[in-house]
């Protein structure tokens, strides 16, 4: 039997606004450790890898490994029935068929309760090794999620060049170019305003930007994001949330 | 402008 509580129903409902835009359907894996997800998008450009470790639950309980297959479009009509304050609790059979997600206004004593149809879902699982990378960048997550924005209004590609004391931010299109350039710097009285840059080579790496605008979502769960950067591998960009994260691999454009 | 990868010449299927 599985039994996870979320003291807020708002940290779950922003987990899943971060990625439902880009995979439609998602199992997610509940083990003692806690829930955790993958999916791929459709062009398999994209993946995304959710952890939600047990210390991010008000109260926790999974006596063995279930998995629940959902139709992200559905979960979250149900999860806008409650309010982000509300408790919410998800509830299922060890093999289960719907999933019973539960919402308590603690201060009204209301309770709200509904049933979800799960699916089965066929899904191959990518086998991410550790990865080596060669840049690391943290910064704030808005500041990542604004440059995103601006610069893909000119281009469908985004370039990040990172050098030691430099992350330069570019596009180029029809109407025109853009760059934005930050440097690293440390905010004492607000370390999550700081810009963090750890290289051990350059990279000058081009994405699409429509996968970086899919990113970009999952600001609401961080203040920062730490972007993970190799000529090699696909780039990660992750977010950290109370305990555990998510995590999005984003394959590269390269010239021909 | 590019040629978009896929994560699969990346990462392996399982």
């Amino acid at each position: 039997m599985l039994e996870a509580k979320f003291t807020e129903a708002g940290l779950f409902k922003r987990i899943i606004d971060s990625f439902r835009d880009c995979v439609q359907l998602i199992n997610f894996n509940c083990s003692e450790k806690g829930i955790a997800a993958q999916a791929v998008d459709d062009s398999r450009v994209l993946l995304v890898s959710l952890s939600i470790n047990v210390e991010a639950f008000e109260e926790f309980r999974a006596d063995r490994n279930i998995v629940l297959g959902c139709d992200l479009t559905n979960l979250s009509k149900i999860l806008r029935c409650g309010n982000n304050s509300d408790n919410l609790t998800l509830i299922a059979e060890d093999s289960p068929d719907s999933i019973l997600i539960l919402f308590e206004d603690t201060k009204r004593d209301r309770v709200s309760e509904y049933s979800l149809k799960l699916m089965e879902i066929e899904t191959d699982f990518l086998e991410i090794s550790d990865m080596k990378y060669e840049s690391y960048i943290t910064m704030p997550s808005a500041d990542f999620a604004k440059t995103v924005r601006d610069l893909s209004q000119l281009s469908d590609s985004i370039n990040i060049l990172v050098t030691k004391d430099t992350i330069k931010f570019a596009a180029e299109g029809d109407i025109g170019s853009g760059s934005i350039v930050v440097k690293p710097f440390t905010d004492l009285d607000h370390p999550e305003n700081s810009i963090k840059v750890t290289i051990e080579k350059p990279v000058d790496l081009r994405f699409g930007a429509k996968y970086l605008n899919d990113i970009i979502k999952g600001a609401s769960l961080s203040d920062t994001i730490t972007i993970k950067l190799s000529e090699e591998a696909p780039a990660l960009f992750q977010f950290d949330i109370s305990s555990g994260n998510l995590q999005f691999y984003l394959a590269p454009k390269f010239d021909e | 402008v590019g040629v978009q990868k896929r994560l699969d010449s990346f990462f392996k299927v399982q």
